[in-house]
């Protein structure tokens, strides 16, 4: 479905523990899409292909911060406070044991309370790739299809190009393309709970 | 003018790549 391929402003209800992905603001290829985009260095969570959430984790132990945040639960009537807790970002994802790459998390909501949309507190966080029962790497597995999606646009350059000509007569009304293309390559990751599968899309956009 | 195409790859939690679904060719203006 073309229209779901990349998600927009898709943040359905989560229950008190999900799987998903941890997925990098920082990496090149991630789409800036969506109004949960939120800082360069924030990290989002990715699941059941909606649109990245940014998130509240823990602070460490010795972070003498005190922040707290209220956050709606899955009951929309109610709210709850957390306590010593900051948007999860580059720089933070350390006190957590994880890297700013990808990562296969489990996590606890809100408590375990669950989140009705948009952005919640990981009240626990827990790395699940490469363990004993998800073997995947995530990041690993990312880095190897990109590659592979760069060769697929390699291999596949002549379609492009037989493409681009269809679209200057079809749409634009020309005999042939002006010559000035430029390229666009996105990539969204997402980890679907039902399936516990990975999903790496790429989307290309190439503009005369 | 342009075309917007794509790939979706789909990997198993062992890390095995299984299904690769092309996003085909598609012309906007």
């Amino acid at each position: 479905d073309r229209k779901k391929f990349f998600p927009q402003d898709r943040t359905g209800p989560l229950p008190g523990k999900v799987v998903g992905v941890l997925a990098p603001n920082s990496h090149p290829l991630i789409r800036k899409v969506g109004r949960f985009l939120h800082d360069e260095d924030a990290i989002y969570l990715s699941l059941n292909g909606d649109s990245y959430r940014w998130f509240y984790a823990p602070l460490a132990a010795n972070d003498p911060r005190t922040n707290s945040v209220t956050v709606p639960v899955v009951d929309r009537r109610a709210r709850m406070q957390f306590e010593r807790v900051l948007l999860l970002r580059d720089s933070s994802i350390q006190s957590i044991g994880m890297t700013a790459d990808f990562h296969l998390v489990e996590i606890e909501v809100n408590g375990g309370h669950g989140s009705p949309e948009g952005t919640f507190v990981a009240s626990k966080i827990r790395k699940l790739d490469g363990s004993k029962e998800y073997p995947l790497k995530v990041a690993e597995v990312v880095r190897g299809l990109q590659s592979r999606y760069s060769d697929y646009l390699t291999n596949n350059s002549r379609e492009i190009d037989v493409g681009m000509s269809k679209a200057a007569a079809k749409v634009a009304g020309r005999k042939k393309e002006l010559g000035l293309r430029h390229r666009e390559d996105s990539m969204y990751v997402t980890w679907m709970m039902d399936s516990e599968r990975l999903e790496v899309r790429f989307l290309t956009r190439i503009t005369d | 003018f342009g075309i917007e195409f794509g790939m979706a790859y789909v990997v198993s939690k062992e890390g095995k790549l299984e299904r690769s679904i092309a996003l085909p060719i598609e012309p906007f203006a």
